[in-house]
């Protein structure tokens, strides 16, 4: 990765840009810091030390795993959100085939009563995964629809609802106060429900991603992100940012449009994937 | 604000002045800090401090204005430098069906654009525009744009199992047939690199020879725009990009990345979810958007 056989400032400026350009933001310019002081400090000697000395930096900064909500008894609800387009109905596909794999039952509830064919689609991945389905015509009341799918999950034994919501930016007021009451109707017919609120993050989103999670995470108390398209050339960086300043961890990450892509958040491996 | 920031950092040096070399580089840094808050590419940046550098030091400060104040005008006139353009976003066909193309990465708003424009083509210039439903792979990607095409009266043309150049082959039939002077073809969002889709956008290109070809981007992108946008223009030479999502709070600093790397002009912004919400694009706007 470097060319140099010293650990010039040429080298360091190579590094500068590899971070940078994985959208580190923020956290890029601590991270260049501490590479400094550690060049400074004859910790890190040579190019060959860079990478590893990096890669550990970041793999701190991604924190420890964080424990799911554990569930007392009835259906396990998780409130998929996040703005328009970053992969909320194709995330809870490959949700649901996890799940399913796993040996649970699924319900999905097709929250998404806005937008052109949102109904269809997430019906198309309920017959493709064989799972059921709450849904309604386009137009209906989104929370109407999540207490009867909530009360539907109840009283049919099922193991996990996942909730699809209506993409919406972070600055739409109104939309996100209906999300909100979304969150609360479904905690009246299922106290501690949502017991997992997933912040869809699209991979190729700048640092435009903070400010999400921290809009969303005020709103309705996100507890975990999925970071999307990430089979692409994006590196998803300003999630570090965001477990920095926010205390989120990263769930999921989706590499891929079918229902298997779809894998545990794996530090390690993320962070290898940020210097490939 | 920018201008504030710079403010601070330049200690009001005021009229009568001129910047020194110390002053400009530490302007120059906290400028940097704010374009790569805003999504600029690092590269994009690294030549555009350059370049400003050059013209700032030694810069006379001009009475009325704080060093701050001139310096972002500075870099306002050479960022609206970048992202103005001259021309109209269509060139219309004579004798045949005009046909526009969109392409983009999943989830850019391709499908939704598509409906916009055909709106926009009726109302602004009087056309009769087809639209053409050729994402065969995502869940109800025909449903989605059957429906935008019922909300604002625009037929959708789509064929059951037919591949989509084979599809917009055939609904440029269709248009000639049926007087339709505008053909606009709806694509499947896809990775630049994935060889095979990418392949897949150049035997469309081939089939229906587009007059206009739009790259639809996601005005949130951060910097892995300038790789996805120099991938697509190198498959299908690009005639515009249109930026959506601009009625949220991203900066939007991908915008001069794109137009950096591949030339091509923004030409319309997406500024909302509804039909209505499509507007040409004012450079001036969204660079003093880029800069804060
Ligand atoms: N390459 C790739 N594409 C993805 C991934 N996740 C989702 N997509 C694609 O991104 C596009 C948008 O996905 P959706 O699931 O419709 O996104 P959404 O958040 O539900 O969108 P809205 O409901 O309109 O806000 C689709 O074309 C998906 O196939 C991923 O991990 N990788
Ligand atoms: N707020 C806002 N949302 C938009 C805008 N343009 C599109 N959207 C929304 O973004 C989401 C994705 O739009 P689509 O038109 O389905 O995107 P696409 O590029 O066709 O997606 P794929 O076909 O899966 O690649 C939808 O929820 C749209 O309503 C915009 O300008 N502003
Ligand atoms: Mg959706
Ligand atoms: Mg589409």
């Amino acid at each position: 990765l470097l060319g140099s056989d010293t650990l010039d400032d040429a080298t360091l400026d190579q590094m500068e840009e590899l971070l940078y350009t994985a959208d580190l933001g923020p956290a890029a310019a601590d991270l260049m810091d501490a590479l400094r002081k550690a060049r400074a400090a004859g910790e890190v000697t040579e190019p060959a030390q860079v990478e590893p000395f990096l890669r550990d930096q970041i793999v701190d900064m991604l924190g420890d795993d964080v424990a799911d909500t554990p569930v007392g008894s009835g259906p396990r609800v998780v409130l998929v959100v996040g703005v328009n387009g970053s992969g909320k109905t194709t995330t809870i596909a490959k949700l649901a085939q996890l799940l399913k794999r796993e040996g649970r039952s699924v319900m999905l509830a097709a929250c998404d009563t806005f937008r052109a064919a949102a109904v269809e689609q997430l019906g198309v991945w309920a017959d493709r995964l064989e799972v059921r389905i709450v849904k309604r015509e386009t137009g209906a009341d989104p929370s109407g629809l999540a207490f009867d799918a909530a009360d539907a999950a109840q009283r049919e034994d099922i193991d996990v609802l996942l909730v699809d919501t209506a993409g919406r930016l972070h600055t739409a007021t109104n939309l996100m106060a209906e999300l909100v009451k979304i969150g609360r109707v479904i905690s009246k017919r299922i106290p501690g429900a949502p017991h997992e609120v997933l912040l869809v993050l699209d991979g190729t989103t700048g640092q435009n991603a903070i400010a999400q999670a921290r809009e969303f995470k005020q709103a309705v108390a996100v507890t975990g992100l999925v970071v999307t398209k990430l089979d692409g050339t994006a590196k998803g960086g300003a999630v570090v940012s965001i477990r920095r300043q926010l205390d989120l961890p990263v769930r999921f990450i989706g590499l891929g449009e079918g229902a298997d892509d779809l894998e545990r958040f794996a530090p390690a491996a993320f962070v290898e994937a940020l210097f490939d | 604000s920018l201008t504030q920031r710079l403010s601070k950092v330049l200690g009001g040096l005021t009229g009568g002045g001129r910047l020194t070399e110390k002053a400009v580089d530490e302007a120059l840094e906290e400028v940097r800090a704010a374009l790569l808050e805003a999504d600029v590419h690092f590269r994009v940046v690294r030549d555009l401090i350059a370049r400003v550098r050059e013209q700032a030091v030694g810069q006379e400060i001009v009475k009325s204005v704080s060093a701050g104040q001139m310096l972002v005008k500075v870099f306002s006139d050479e960022l609206v430098g970048m992202m103005s353009s001259e021309g109209e976003p269509f060139t219309f066909a004579g004798g045949r069906p005009t046909v526009v193309l969109m392409a983009g990465l999943q989830g850019s708003g391709k499908t939704t654009t598509t409906a916009k424009l055909a709106h926009w083509l009726r109302t602004e210039h009087r056309r009769k525009p087809l639209l053409v439903a050729a994402d065969i792979q995502r869940p109800a990607a025909v449903d989605q744009l059957k429906i935008l095409g019922e909300q604002i009266d625009v037929p959708v043309f789509h064929v059951p199992g037919e591949p989509p150049e084979v599809l917009a082959e055939l609904a440029l039939a269709e248009a000639k047939r049926t007087g339709r002077d505008t053909v606009l073809v709806d694509t499947a969002g896809r990775l630049h690199i994935d060889a095979e889709l990418m392949a897949e956008l150049s035997r469309v290109r081939e089939r229906v020879t587009p007059d206009t070809t739009f790259l639809v981007c996601d005005a949130m992108t951060g910097q892995d725009a300038v790789r996805s946008a120099e991938a697509f223009q190198q498959t299908l030479p690009l005639d515009g990009v249109i930026l959506t999502k601009l009625d949220g709070d991203t900066r939007g600093g991908a915008a001069l990345s794109v137009r950096h790397v591949t030339g091509a002009p923004v030409a319309f912004v997406g500024v909302g979810e509804k039909i209505e919400d499509l507007q040409r694009f004012h450079a001036d706007r969204l660079v003093s958007r880029i800069l804060g």
